[in-house]
């Protein structure tokens, strides 16, 4: 699965995902990818979001728009908690994966509850990185 | 201002398997999906154009799941999915199950801004792909030895959908 989320110079915010599913999926088996609110959710009043990992769970929380949601409720500054919250609850439900998040401020946020998440942002700011795994050196350099 | 983040997939991942040289090669696409919609944002473009651009080199690289490295289904075929949504208005385009349109985000895109609804799969949603003038792609495109091979795996083994993707990407 691959996606990416965007906040632009007049501050408007996008999301995409596209993916090719699970290996050996069968019965015409559909992920979160392409569920508006699972996989994918962009909201000006909120964030803009694209999701990876075990569609079965991220369907059942629809992790995008509760992330958005809670995000219009409570405000900015709470984004990275409220993210890391809304993966918590797909842990708990047993499911794992990742998402990457916008904000209308522009921050660029990561949540993932596995051991890697092929990832990278970029602002006006300066940040430039990718990465893959948790917890490891940034493979490009941020200023 | 602007700001940018993109994923390439994510799942358990173990550091034993990436070669120097393969992150090396995944970090690459990465850059260069990232490169890709930093540009659209830097020269003044739209989040929806820098998303799209962004996903573009990702669907056309191998290395992910999603376009060209699709992983196989349980019948040896590849079917996509993919959906796009706009901020500004909360438009969006969903497709899934399309077997014959390199880009589905794209196609997806094309739900949202040139039709009434919001999600078409399978076939139907083909058939409004070539009434919009896309390209029908044949399957050869997105079959790829390695992904056959994980199937085949997974088939011998008995393993689950689960067991056999190591990551979701």
């Amino acid at each position: 699965t691959v996606g990416a989320v965007a906040m632009d110079t007049q501050g408007n915010l996008a999301a995409g995902t596209s993916t090719g599913g699970m290996t050996g999926k069968r019965w015409g088996r559909v992920g979160d990818a392409p569920m508006i609110g699972a996989g994918t959710y962009a909201d000006n009043r909120a964030c803009a979001v694209s999701a990876t990992g075990w569609g079965e769970y991220f369907i059942r929380v629809g992790v995008a728009h509760e992330i958005c949601a809670r995000l219009r409720m409570a405000g900015e500054p709470g984004a990275q908690a409220i993210a890391d919250s809304v993966m918590a609850d797909v842990e708990a439900l047993g499911g794992d994966g990742g998402v990457i998040l916008i904000t209308p401020a522009g921050e660029a946020l990561y949540s993932f509850n596995t051991t890697g998440m092929y990832r990278g942002r970029a602002t006006s700011e300066g940040v430039n990185e990718v990465a893959i795994f948790g917890g490891e050196e940034r493979a490009s350099a941020t200023p | 201002r602007w700001s940018l983040a993109i994923h390439g997939g994510a799942g358990t991942l173990d550091p034993a398997q990436m070669t120097p040289e393969r992150r090396a090669e995944y970090e690459a696409a990465l850059q260069a999906a990232l490169d890709a919609g930093r540009a659209v944002l830097a020269a003044g473009g739209s989040a929806m154009e820098a998303v799209q651009a962004a996903i573009l080199p990702m669907e056309d690289s191998p290395l992910f799941n999603a376009g060209r490295g699709a992983v196989f289904t349980w019948d040896e075929t590849n079917e996509l999915d993919a959906s796009i949504m706009d901020g500004r208005d909360r438009s969006a385009g969903a497709v899934a199950g399309v077997k014959t349109v390199k880009n589905p985000i794209l196609l997806a895109d094309r739900v949202r801004t040139d039709s009434e609804h919001v999600f078409m799969i399978g076939s139907g949603a083909e058939s409004f792909a070539v009434s919009k003038g896309f390209e029908v792609t044949p399957p050869e495109y997105f079959a790829s030895e390695a992904r056959l091979k994980s199937l085949e795996r997974m088939k011998a083994d008995k393993l689950s959908a689960i067991d056999v993707d190591t990551k979701f990407g």
